[in-house]
């Protein structure tokens, strides 16, 4: 039997809206230490890691690992029944071929079930090895946002520059050419706001933006993105999903290098 | 011009 109780079931909704356009099917894998889900697209250039640890969860109960194939479109369609404010369980028996979406208003009034047939995928896991990030830029989510979306206008690769005081990210295209630096700043009253730069040595990597705008579809879910980059090895992005219980959502990208 | 690299050229089987 597993069953997961998302307290703020708008987590969910945003969690599978930050998912859906990368990847279409995949496997959730829920075990006694929480849920996770490891997917790339398509074409195998980008990879989209989901982290929730059973601390995260209201209430949580795994009593054997089990993988829920899901198609993330439907699940979304699925989920776009739960009101905001819901609470969303997801259930499951062993061995089952359903999951179960129980969304309960606040005051507990109003409570809906839905089944959803689960399917087999053949999921391959990647290996991703533990590594030691160059540069890690710590910024505001919605500033991300904005730099990929208007320097998307301008070409399709991102030149991401990093150094001590700032990161610059730079594009060229048929119509010109642009870019944003951004410069480490400390805003001790709004921590949300801060841009941190943590530097062992400049790295300098370009990156497709057509993927990374797929990935800021998941800046509803932190106020801060986080980039690590090292020298020829793929960029991650990652939102914090929870701070406290270590949950997140990770994207790792395949850079673009001179031929 | 930039060749896209694939992700199984960094990330193995585990």
């Amino acid at each position: 039997m597993f069953e997961a109780r998302f307290e703020t079931g708008e987590t969910l909704i945003k969690i599978v809206d930050a998912m859906k356009e990368l990847v279409e099917d995949c496997n959730i894998d829920c075990s006694t230490t929480g849920m996770s889900m490891q997917a790339m697209d398509q074409s195998h250039v980008s990879l989209v890691a989901l982290m929730l640890q059973k601390e995260f969860f209201g209430s949580f109960r795994c009593d054997r690992s089990i993988s829920l194939g899901l198609n993330l479109l439907s699940f979304s369609k699925i989920l776009k029944c739960a009101s905001k404010e819901d609470a969303i369980t997801l259930k499951a028996e062993d061995g089952g071929d359903v999951l179960t979406l129980m969304f309960e208003s606040k005051d507990g009034s109003r409570v809906s079930e839905f089944e959803m047939k689960l399917m087999d995928i053949d999921s391959e896991h990647l290996g991703i090895p533990e590594t030691e990030y160059k540069a890690v830029v710590t910024m505001p989510s919605g500033e991300f946002q904005r730099i990929v979306r208007d320097l998307g206008i301008i070409g399709d690769t991102v030149g991401i520059g990093c150094e001590k005081d700032g990161v610059r990210f730079s594009v060229t295209g048929d119509l010109g050419s642009g870019n944003v630096v951004l410069k480490q700043n400390t805003s001790a009253d709004k921590p949300d706001l801060a841009t941190l730069i943590e530097l062992e040595e400049p790295v300098e990597l370009s990156f497709a933006l057509r993927y990374l705008s797929l990935f800021t579809k998941a800046t509803g879910l932190s106020p801060q993105a986080s980039l690590s980059m090292s020298p020829e090895v793929p960029l991650v992005v990652e939102y914090k999903i929870d701070d406290e219980t270590a949950s997140y959502l990770r994207y790792y990208l395949a850079p673009k290098v001179d031929e | 011009p930039r060749k896209q690299r694939k992700l199984g050229q960094f990330f193995g089987a585990p």
